[in-house]
């Protein structure tokens, strides 16, 4: 199993949409997706139509050690997809664990405790909150990768460089493998100058990270959430979705050479 | 002077904007405004053109004792606005603070500290960072009222209540007098029906708390930045502009009554 953060301290840059989209559409060809949601919102949970009725055991559970990770999957509508539903304790996690010893090691630590989940799953993603917390270090130390989503905003820009920092500090203390797997630019407007510029910028900063794959801004992502499924499901033929699949492409091709 | 927090833990509906619009529509009508820049990023900051190496005193060493609000405060290029900027460090208070008796009140504790800024400004705007953490916290119970922006999307709904509970926990515990000044509608996409019934669902939800102004998607607003300057001085003609003095008009005017 690859496990593989989507991660992002800028908030609403598209993390939520990828961690479902990409899931719904690595499923859709065939691979075995767990979606971990750690945000204390659990929009990602809803965008795969788990209610709040249905988070009793939750990531928050996983996370604290009262409940292992095999209890918590759940199944969703969609073949191949599951998840461990992200909900509001989640919120309280860092003052909690602040006296563990371990406390950047729970997901990682759980993950290696039932090793059978390995041997279930192709793909674990980590639906991070938008912040630098106890739960995004929680991911990126228990990921083998990261996939930066990138909103085509100037504002995203500005956080990419404390991004880069926090996973540079997580590889050299906490988890020595860490990389990044890629980042994919979302939202573009092509009607726009700004969204031309910030790709540009980033394709020079980053070069052959950033995926060839880029999320047009489009209606269905964000109308799709309110019907409960995800873009791939609700309309297959709209430009979002048909970009997630692509990236779905692109990552598969690249973890061929990892 | 009034004191009003803006805040909503879901990630990129406007906060930042809205500190930088609002406060200079504010300061265009001749009040004098000081933004409070708590969010890590600096966003806010570098929209009013304040650089990194502007930045050696901040609201990070205001929140943790080390300077005094009166030391921190900078001016910008903008007539009547005021700034004290965000930086990195703030990611780390929490940690910081988690073992200080007063750890949520070191904003109000500074502000009553320096009473002569109660005398110099009008308004206090607070950019908060998207989570409930102890800088929101510090914000919410430092202020007389709190504004918050709500992005026309499915997803931002899902919040309300979490921000609500937060909210009242504050009111209950923290600053008795803690009410909200108003609800503001942002990115409103009138070519799709999601911003319609978002709205709907909103006024439905909270009433007369919902300003009757609308801020529309607007690319002014987003492309600002990238010059260093508030969409109303960078086009003081655009409809999101506009929008943001009449959100300032009708501060004002609700205002009055308090
Ligand atoms: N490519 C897109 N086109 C149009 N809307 C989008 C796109 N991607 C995401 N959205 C919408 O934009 C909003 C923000 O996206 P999303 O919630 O996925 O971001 P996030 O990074 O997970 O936010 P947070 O930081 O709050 O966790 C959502 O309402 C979503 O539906
Ligand atoms: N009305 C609008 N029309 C178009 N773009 C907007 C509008 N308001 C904000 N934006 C853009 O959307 C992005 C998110 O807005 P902003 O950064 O103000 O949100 P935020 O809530 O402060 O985000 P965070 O949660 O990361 O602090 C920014 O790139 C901003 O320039
Ligand atoms: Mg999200
Ligand atoms: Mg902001």
């Amino acid at each position: 199993m690859r496990i593989l953060a989507i991660a992002n301290q800028k908030g609403g840059v598209g993390k939520t949409t990828t961690a479902i989209n990409l899931g719904t559409a690595l499923a859709a060809v065939g691979k075995r997706v767990l979606i971990f949601d750690t945000d204390p919102q659990g929009n990602a949970s809803t965008g795969v139509n788990i209610g709040r009725d249905l988070r009793a055991v939750s990531s928050y559970h996983v996370l604290n050690g009262e409940a292992s990770l095999t209890l918590a999957v759940q199944r969703t509508e969609i073949p191949n997809l599951f998840i461990i539903p992200g909900e509001a304790n989640l919120a309280g996690l860092e003052q909690e664990l602040i006296a563990h010893v371990r406390s950047q090691f729970k997901l990682r630590d759980a993950i290696a405790a039932h090793t059978e989940i390995g041997g279930v799953f192709d793909y674990m993603l980590i639906d991070c909150p938008p912040s630098l917390n106890i739960l995004t270090v929680n991911a990126l130390t228990a990921a083998d990768a990261v996939i930066v989503p990138l909103q085509c905003e100037f504002f995203a820009l500005e956080g990419i460089n404390q991004l880069h920092q926090t996973i540079e500090a997580v590889r050299a203390n906490l988890n020595r493998d860490l990389t990044i797997q890629g980042i994919v630019l979302t939202m573009y407007d092509a009607r726009t100058n700004l969204s031309e510029q910030v790709a540009a910028d980033v394709r020079n900063f980053f070069g052959d990270k950033v995926y060839e794959t880029i999320i047009p801004r489009n209606v269905t992502l964000s109308e799709a959430p309110s019907h409960g499924k995800p873009a791939m499901i609700y309309d297959h033929r709209a430009a979002g979705s048909l970009a997630y699949m692509a990236l779905a492409k692109e990552l598969i091709e690249r973890e061929r050479l990892v």
